[in-house]
């Protein structure tokens, strides 16, 4: 059936490759994040170390929280703290063999995927704007 | 059509109402509104009035690019910065009468969606998730 063609879609096609994902290495500081963050314009990307594996993800507000005092948000305090520190250390993954049917359930729940390849190297990630617009089409069809 | 009835579905059912969508007061000022992001965790929400109108969107990167200087990133300018000017003005919009047909075009681009009534006030947003948790369900029928 066309539903069942479309859910057991392999997700390659449709992965942003590695090398085009803004990402953050591991031992950077909050304050270098924070600007690749700000420049790529993206609201979190992963972090990784030289080795393309994946150790995390940050955004703004992971890196504000990390800062904020009683009194104050503690700026000065951006230079000296890892993005180590601040990340979150739970990331949902995707194979680069899984299905769309998979990354359907997931994108509920999560704005992009990480994948990963056999090695367990990051291969890229799986957004929702891309699942989406593979709906529109398979409704359309 | 199981088709055309599922886009021909109004969206109100699925809009978050404007009481649960955490939103920033024109007037505020950008430190403000970075604390709100920071505690609330949304990486961009809505910027009001106290008529529920909508002025324009705000997120943790726009507040940081206003305030990137050549050298560093000048944090004592956040607390005499207003939202009014780091916001983005450019708000697409849906109606409360609007369809999930309507909808789907345009979450393929926007995270959320700000829902107007009648009158142009705020109503609620539609989300990404929202709409994704309904093609699912589509899928499946
Ligand atoms: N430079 C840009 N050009 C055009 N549209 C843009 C854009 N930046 C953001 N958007 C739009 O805003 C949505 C949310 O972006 P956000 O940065 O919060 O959330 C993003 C970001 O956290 C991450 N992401 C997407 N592309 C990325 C990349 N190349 N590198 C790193 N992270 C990426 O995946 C999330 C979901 O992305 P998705 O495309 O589904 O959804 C994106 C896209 O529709
Ligand atoms: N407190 C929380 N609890 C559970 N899941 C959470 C969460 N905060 C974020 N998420 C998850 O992360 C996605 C992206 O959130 P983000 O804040 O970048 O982007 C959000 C945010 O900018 C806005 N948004 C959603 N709910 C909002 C609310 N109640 N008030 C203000 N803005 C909201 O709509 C965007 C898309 O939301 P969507 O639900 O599709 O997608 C959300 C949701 O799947």
């Amino acid at each position: 059936t066309k539903t069942r063609a479309f859910l057991e879609t392999p997700i390659s096609d449709f992965i942003i490759p590695a090398e085009k994902v803004a990402h953050v290495l591991v031992g950077n500081s909050a304050e270098h994040a924070l600007l690749v963050l700000t420049k790529t314009g993206y609201s979190q990307v992963p972090v990784l170390d030289t080795k393309f594996r994946i150790h995390g993800l940050v955004s703004s507000k992971m890196i504000t929280e990390s800062i904020l005092g009683l009194e104050r948000i503690e700026y000065e305090k951006l230079a000296h703290i890892k993005v180590d520190d601040c990340m979150d250390r739970n990331v949902t993954y995707l194979k680069i063999d899984d299905t769309i049917q998979r990354a359907l359930d997931l994108v509920i729940n999560h704005a992009f995927l990480c994948v990963v390849d056999h090695e367990g190297t990051f291969a890229g990630i799986l957004t929702r704007r891309v699942i989406l617009k593979q709906l529109k089409k398979y409704i359309y069809q």
